[in-house]
């Protein structure tokens, strides 16, 4: 994350090992550190048994975990959005990774930074009409602030009715936190069914 | 004279493995003199329905399961490996050749007839059957006696495994039976973390073929190595033949405009990083230094700084010439649609289609609703009667918004969307004209930010 700030997101999961096959891919929780050192408290490594693709476009997999985490103080539940739902614009939003800073901030630990909501309609005053519906963005800052290499996956995570409501995506954009504008996320409320039927099916 | 191994099959090289770790089979009972005696102390046990005996330590460890229990596994036996190839003069070969050059069958080692010898088979000397063996240490290799009278003996012509399989590349499916590194140092096996604890788990790593100790290339070095089993040396690279120009390269894909798979196919020309930074050139070491030089990575076609994959990464990627990023990876190249052609068209989410098509969009056949297996249906001809699910077509029962779909003959994936597309003339309603109210329940709570993180900071 770009021109962010050392921070705590106990929903944001980092996927290791991915210079594997699948059957060596990792999630890591409930973890600050971008490289915890084994047996850190709170740490939580589980491996992934099964990836299942997403509607085609959508740019998203859901990941099976060999078992489930414990939910403590570092772990906890997101919400999901309703299906279809549209953030409103000016909904403030954070994002979290452990990815590139461009030297804005320490890289060692989970960065995040906030961000507003605008709407599709003015997004793609700057996107010249390429945003789709299922994706969102969110304005861009006179500095530069954003996501870039290595958080990608991560969530783009709004404060709606005193809930934390993944909302969107991170996915590779352009150019990392380009100043003065607008990021776009994949849309989660158009998969929120996808989720729900993959998870009942 | 009926022997008690005629009661049990003999499956060479297997272990059977109960999932149940608390699950403890009976201890290994030493010095039983064959599989014979081990299959006659299981006949006389009523709960005995299997047995291991183990050839060099000649013990034998009796089961009350076999591969058909529950919660059981054959596996191959981590004990038992067999190289087919030899090494030097092949006085180590215990292959299962059994005939000559001439291909005249052999002599079993126990027999004196038709040719008489001074051989006795024991447990150690390898001289099991009638494979070919080299006991006299002969600079041809293995060799055996023959049925033939008229031909007392013939060598069997027994490959040497540094020409039994060559090397295409940089070794990346190098598949031979090299098990000695450039110094001569023997290998360490892959399954074991010692001398030497490393990451290359062979089960985590099932399509390296990380078998026993022979040489192989799972990270995308320039050539097939191995760790040690001397303590001083951790890993070091194997002399692999290369194969020659007459050796088909194994045509991988390659694709311009798009990537498949991890993209190491991916030959266009695509030369910045996801986020727009230029990449460093691959002959250059500045800003950063490196080891995917074009000239050790030949078939890689590192051009300029084109992105590439050369290491089994998951997509292309690049050296970036930002000092303070090392590499970077080059998504922006899109991923090639390996979706077959959408055979008809929808309007809205689907729901209406009554079309037949009957495959989904990776052109896996559909499951019949009316039948439970791979897939035990939630939706079926009598629970979703308007929905008119007939034979295995493509149906959209639940409102899904992507469209039809189907549950699959593949027994891994459910479900999946069918090789259907949106008609042309569709126009959906959109979802950002009317965004409704939300209510949540539990979930996206946490604890206050503040004091946590100035705890830990403190």
């Amino acid at each position: 994350v770009v021109g962010g700030q050392p921070g705590n997101s106990p929903w944001t999961v980092s996927l290791r090992n991915r210079h594997v096959p699948l059957t060596g891919y990792e999630v890591w929780l409930g973890t600050l550190f971008q490289n915890p050192q084994p047996g850190e408290p709170g740490l939580q490594q589980v491996p992934v048994v099964k990836m299942v693709c997403g509607p085609s476009g959508s740019q998203l997999v859901l990941l099976k975990l060999e078992r489930p985490v414990t939910l403590n103080q570092r772990v906890a539940l997101i919400c999901l959005p309703p299906e279809g739902y549209v953030v409103p614009p000016g909904t403030k939003c954070e994002i979290a990774g452990w990815g590139e800073t461009k030297g804005t901030g320490n890289n060692k630990v989970l960065n995040m930074a906030s961000l507003s909501v605008i709407s599709n309609q003015e997004c793609n005053i700057k996107h010249r009409g390429r945003v789709r519906e299922s994706e969102m963005c969110t304005e861009g800052l006179l500095a530069p602030v954003g996501a870039c290499e290595g958080d990608y996956g991560g969530p783009l995570a709004c404060f709606t009715h005193d809930c934390w409501v993944l909302e969107g995506i991170i996915i590779p954009n352009r150019v990392c936190a380009r100043p003065r504008w607008p990021a776009i996320f994949i849309r989660v409320s158009v998969f929120t069914n996808w989720i729900h039927k993959v998870m009942r099916l | 004279q009926r022997s008690p191994l005629n009661d049990f099959q003999v499956l060479r090289g297997t272990e059977l493995q109960h999932l149940l770790h608390k699950v403890e089979p009976s201890p290994w009972q030493e010095d039983t003199a064959d599989a014979e005696e081990c299959a006659r102390r299981c006949g006389s046990l009523l709960d005995c329905r299997a047995f291991h005996y183990n050839v060099s330590s000649r013990s034998c460890q009796l089961l009350p399961w076999t591969q058909h229990s529950p919660q059981t596994r054959l596996q191959r036996s981590g004990g038992y490996y067999v190289r087919a190839c030899i090494m030097d003069n092949g006085v180590q070969y215990r292959g299962t050749v059994a005939v000559t050059t001439g291909g005249l069958p052999c002599q079993h080692w126990s027999h004196k007839f038709p040719n008489d010898h001074k051989y006795t088979p024991t447990p150690r000397n390898g001289l099991e059957e009638n494979f070919c063996r080299n006991p006299d240490k002969d600079p041809r290799g293995p060799w055996c006696y023959t049925t033939n009278s008229a031909v007392r003996f013939q060598s069997c012509g027994i490959k040497s495994c540094r020409d039994a399989a060559c090397m295409r590349c940089n070794g990346e499916d190098y598949r031979g039976a090299v098990d000695r590194t450039e110094s001569g140092r023997e290998c360490q096996r892959w399954d074991l973390q010692h001398p030497h604890p490393h990451p290359f788990e062979p089960g985590k790593f099932l399509d390296k073929h990380l078998d026993d100790n022979y040489c192989r290339n799972p990270d995308g070095s320039e050539r097939p190595w191995c760790y040690t089993t001397d303590p001083k040396l951790e890993r070091e690279f194997c002399n692999i033949p290369r194969c020659g120009p007459e050796a088909q390269p194994r045509h991988e894909a390659t694709t311009l405009s798009c990537f498949r798979g991890k993209g190491e196919g991916y030959r266009g020309t695509a030369n910045t990083t996801a986020a727009g930074v230029p990449c460093q050139r691959w002959d250059a070491q500045y800003p950063h230094q490196h080891r995917f030089t074009p000239e050790k990575y030949a078939c890689k076609d590192l051009r300029e700084n084109f992105c590439r994959n050369p290491d089994g990464s998951e997509a292309p990627w690049c050296f970036t010439t930002r000092p303070g990023m090392r590499m970077a990876f080059c998504y922006q190249i899109r991923r090639c649609q390996d979706n077959v052609q959408p055979e008809d068209c929808y309007y809205g989410t689907g729901e209406q289609y009554r079309g037949s098509v009957s495959k989904t969009r990776k052109g896996v056949p559909c499951q019949h609703w009316s039948t439970t297996t791979p897939h035990k249906p939630q939706f079926t001809p009598t629970s979703a009667p308007r929905a008119q699910l007939a034979e295995n077509f493509c149906r959209n029962p639940d409102g899904d918004s992507h469209g039809p779909w189907c549950y699959t003959t593949d027994p891994y994936t459910p479900f999946d969307y069918c090789a259907l597309k949106r008609c042309d003339d569709d126009r959906p309603p959109s979802i950002l004209e009317h965004p409704d109210q939300v209510l949540f329940e539990k979930c996206g709570k946490r604890v206050a930010r503040e004091n946590q993180w100035q705890s830990k900071l403190r």
